[in-house]
């Protein structure tokens, strides 16, 4: 479902160049469950904004579904984005203005929902991720694992055919991280494809391969041994 | 250089009350090295908010240096603040128009170094946590774990005599995080005295003590044995 091919990425503003992805190349089969680590700076997010659609790279082929990304427009490139892919940003990106409730229901708009079924699938994927007692709070009236939380249960709520996770459990304790990880496992074995940035060894061992990036290349890519 | 008693925290704003601290003792004498652990929600952040004045409890008595904090005015609560505390925050609060050494040399203003000798203080606490080549860069353009990395090197720049940091090394792979740990580990080898949340137990034992918060209480106060 995902295939990259010597995909770069360099930055170029004032007087600051950096190229954060030199040439990565990644295949990722429909229902995969692939870790992407490495140190800070590496590329991780990087990559994963190019691999969201969020971004363009500088060079290189990227094929979601088969279709070639980069030819899209930027209407069909939000198109493929709100239909097809679940994103979960390292520092969260909730609407400040908008409740817990109301920044998960806002993705399930563009999907076509009536309001009653948005309201009602949106306060089940807060359920589900302890949130229950917190769907009316602001941004600024959550501890920071909670906002984190909302941001999966934002991506999820929509039931996406790729989640692309950047640092998903990085705020919370380990009882949080290992729900918010049963509920991602979950929705793969119902054949969601899922790619995720972690720092956590114990995180990655969830998935089945592990990329590991250094300084924008790819370094590695370990298929895990299953059990 | 730490006396809390029977400090409490209740959020009220529109039709949301939360008790995020029900009641706290803590004792930090000086040089200590504090661990505070809990689950999401349980009152970590509130309670970090609270000692480091920009916050005032619900009720409870809070003892900083020997003063209480309750009697000081604003102005000799930010004064306070900035000669006696470096903080960490959890989504690290850079200003987002300044570059990271704008950043780091910010505080250092309040205590009255000269231009050039801040300059020289700053770029020495970037190149100790790894950025001496981003120094230039604003934190949209820099990595998250970057952005976190500049937010401790802000905190540590000054020498404070305390140390406030909520989550330091959350977005940080574990040799950053490391590299960190070992910065702050000096300086409380100099005297500085550390309180530290973190989810992460490998972390929390690079310190003397761990204090568990579970609803708003202490759960649980133990001295971790030297070794
Ligand atoms: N401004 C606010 N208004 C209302 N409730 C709040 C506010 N800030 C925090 N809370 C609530 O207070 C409780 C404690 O929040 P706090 O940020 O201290 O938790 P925490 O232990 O730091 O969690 P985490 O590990 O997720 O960062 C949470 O349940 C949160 O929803
Ligand atoms: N907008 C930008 N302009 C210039 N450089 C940037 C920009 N965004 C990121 N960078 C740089 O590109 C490199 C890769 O950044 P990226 O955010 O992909 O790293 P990362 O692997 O996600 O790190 P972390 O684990 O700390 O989140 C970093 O060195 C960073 O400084
Ligand atoms: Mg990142
Ligand atoms: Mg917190």
């Amino acid at each position: 479902v995902i295939a990259v091919r010597a995909i770069a990425k360099t930055y170029r503003t004032g007087y600051v160049t950096v190229t954060a992805l030199a040439s990565v190349d990644l295949d990722v089969e429909p229902g995969d469950m692939v870790a992407i680590m490495g140190p800070s700076g590496s590329g991780k997010s990087t990559l994963m904004n190019l691999l969201g659609c969020l971004d363009r790279p500088t060079s290189g082929e990227y094929r979601l579904a088969g279709r070639a990304v980069a030819r899209l427009s930027d209407d069909q490139l939000a198109d493929v984005r709100n239909r097809f892919i679940g994103f979960v940003f390292q520092n969260y990106n909730l609407l400040p203005r908008l409740s817990a409730l109301q920044n998960v229901e806002l993705p399930l708009i563009y999907r076509g929902d009536a309001a009653k079924r948005r309201r009602q699938i949106a306060l089940e994927a807060l359920a589900a991720v302890g949130l229950a007692d917190r769907v009316h709070h602001l941004p600024a009236q959550l501890s920071g694992g909670q906002q984190q939380r909302v941001a999966v249960a934002r991506a999820l709520a929509g039931h996406p055919q790729v989640l692309l996770a950047d640092e998903p459990t990085g705020n919370l304790d380990s009882r949080s991280g290992q729900e918010v990880m049963a509920i991602i496992q979950g929705l793969n074995d119902g054949g969601m494809t899922v790619v995720m940035v972690t720092h956590d060894e114990r995180i990655a061992h969830h998935c089945r391969r592990i990329v590991r990036l250094l300084d924008g290349s790819v370094l590695e890519n370990q298929v895990l041994d299953a059990g």
